[in-house]
């Protein structure tokens, strides 16, 4: 039988390496974990959602997601120690326990599975989706500037050959849209955690507009904990702040749609920086980079726990 | 498969919000095909852009002339992929 526990988190790894691997953790953990089919992507991959439930009907929920862009390897990478930690410390660690007797966790490992897919297959640095632009020879849309919050504004290009180009229309992008209608659907998500490398960061709402959201404070608070347990670990000294306001306007992102959507704890990480590999970090780093996360991810996910909403 | 060979990441700083601008300028030049890593937002932050081999005399010399302060990140990046992509080899082998 294949184990869960004979699985290289240390080493990156292919789609089709990571979703084998999703099935087996579901085979060991079969009355927690399940594997959940939320859409397909662009060219017909499937977008599968990890759902961590001990039970119970419509409980309130966190919704996790990593690597919406495709070449920010970590991150899928610490998605998938993240799923397997999940797994492995419910019954046994204490915060773990009482947020998944209460609540659901959803995990999307494979945000972009197109653009991953193009990453090992043909362009290592490729970011966007990989849908055709009509009239245009580019390919791609950024998925962080194509959801409806600022959609089109600043931070966001309407060139189909830029980086950030924020695609045809809101929600255009079918990864995108999938994961609306399910947050939609589902209607008691309470909090989103998107998660991005590279730059230290710990961002919440707004990124479109500079003023400051109406549960600033406590999300600053929120994220100001997060930060120095994650500093904890290894001494790795993140920023935190609204995104408008630490790093860049950015119109149509993910945590902007979820907050403006209702989800009020809505953050988004950006992964550790060594200052020396960007984009191309070292897979030596991907246990530790998991690790220094994974407090501040707990962090957020018993505040939600103890401020229901 | 697309190859970076003897493309570079540079750390660029930007002191004011004129190099920020004036970097922003450099990103939209489609023939230096510049991809910015981290995007010129604040001045002090770093902004990491990768340059293609071929523009990079031309960018570094841009630089230069508008007395950026710059470090390379990355020497050659498909120096760096060949590593990755041996060391995921060896994981599977293994």
């Amino acid at each position: 039988k294949r184990s869960s526990r004979t699985f290289d988190f240390a080493s990156y790894h292919t789609i089709d390496e990571i979703y084998d691997w999703m099935d087996v953790l579901v085979e060991d953990h079969p009355k927690l974990v399940s594997k959940i089919q939320i859409g397909q992507s662009y060219e017909n991959r499937p977008l599968y959602v990890l759902k961590f439930s001990t039970g119970g009907s419509n409980r309130p929920a966190v919704w996790l997601d990593t690597g919406i862009h495709s070449r920010e390897w970590i991150t899928q990478a610490t998605g998938v120690w993240t799923a397997n930690k999940i797994a492995q410390e419910y019954g046994q660690d204490p915060s773990v326990t009482a947020i998944l007797d209460s609540m659901d966790i959803f995990l999307e490992i494979v945000t972009n599975p197109d653009g991953f897919a193009f990453t090992h297959s043909s362009n290592r640095l490729w970011r966007k989706t990989r849908s055709i632009n009509a009239g245009s020879r580019c390919i791609g849309v950024d998925p962080n500037r194509n959801w409806d919050a600022g959609f089109g504004g600043a931070g966001s290009s309407s060139n189909p050959c830029s980086e950030t180009y924020h695609g045809p229309h809101a929600h255009s992008e079918k990864e995108v849209r999938a994961i609306m209608d399910f947050i939609r659907a589902h209607g008691k998500v309470k909090s989103v955690i998107s998660i991005h490398s590279y730059s230290q960061m710990l961002l919440f709402p707004y990124g479109y507009r500079r003023a400051p959201a109406p549960d600033h404070q406590e999300m600053n608070e929120l994220a100001k904990k997060a930060v120095s347990d994650l500093a904890a670990v290894f001494g790795t000294k993140y920023t935190y702040g609204s995104i408008a306001n630490t790093i860049y306007m950015a119109g149509g992102t993910t945590i902007d749609w979820a907050y403006d959507n209702g989800v009020k704890y809505s953050f988004t990480l950006e992964l550790r920086d060594s200052g020396r590999y960007g984009f191309l970090l070292p897979s030596s780093q991907i246990v530790p980079t998991a690790t220094e996360t994974w407090p501040a991810l707990l962090d957020i996910m018993v505040h939600v726990l103890e401020h229901p909403y | 498969e697309q190859l970076f060979v003897g493309d570079q990441v540079l750390r660029v700083t930007a002191r004011n919000e004129e190099q920020i601008a004036l970097l922003r300028v450099l990103g939209e030049q489609e023939e230096l095909q510049v991809d910015f890593w981290r995007h010129p937002n604040i001045p002090g932050h770093p902004v990491d852009l990768r340059v293609p081999f071929p523009n990079l005399q031309g960018v570094k010399k841009l630089l230069d002339f508008r007395n950026f302060s710059y470090s390379i990140m990355i020497e050659d990046v498909q120096e760096l992929l060949d590593e990755e992509k041996e060391s995921m080899r060896r994981s599977r082998r293994v």
